[in-house]
């Protein structure tokens, strides 16, 4: 279970940053 | 939404500024926002490859935890056939006395 | 500085633009700014968190390794072992046959 906990928790935090470098910051 | 509620630090500030003072501060957010963006995709690069590291590392952890088990349970083994062959070998030597 | 060498992506449009115009992009810069400073912040600490985890993983990847090391010898001596008491004990049966 810790396992796959650890597993989920690096899916999320892949997710996230993978969000921020693709999310377009807002030109005017 | 009016200057007011729309959480700017100083409203009032702003309702008093003059076009010149705007301009300067566009510039300003402007280019803060985008040294901000610059340094934000920077930590996210850095994260995922720390990330990519940590699970190459667990993978070569795990490979390496299945070598040292192996290699437990034959030494396990072979100090067993040891004990064995050699309570035999004490036995043999006993009745040859006898 | 003039506008037009501070960069601004369109210098042009703050030069046309009127208050109203300039006091919502400085509430939205400023609001963008907001957002992506508490992201880039976010992204720091999880990469730090990553990081120490990496460490720690990387420190219990060596314990293994010596223990490993450590079984892997003991295989290897054990091994020898067994070999020379298994010649002894083919020799002293030849002998004895003889």
């Amino acid at each position: 279970a810790n396992m796959k906990a650890g597993a989920a928790t690096e899916g999320v935090l892949a997710n996230f940053f993978n969000s921020l470098l693709s999310k377009k910051t807002g030109s005017p | 939404m009016s200057v007011e509620d729309q959480g700017y630090p100083d409203p009032l500030l702003l309702l008093q500024a003059g076009p010149e003072w705007m301009r300067a501060e566009i510039q300003r957010l402007s280019r803060e926002l985008s040294e901000t963006t610059n340094e934000k995709i920077q930590a996210a690069e850095y994260g995922l490859v720390v990330l990519e590291e940590k699970q190459q590392l667990k993978q070569q952890y795990d490979e390496l935890e299945i070598e040292y088990e192996g290699v437990r349970q034959e030494l396990d083994l072979l100090k067993e056939a040891f004990g064995q062959a050699y309570s035999n070998h004490r036995k043999v030597a006993a009745d040859g006395e006898s």
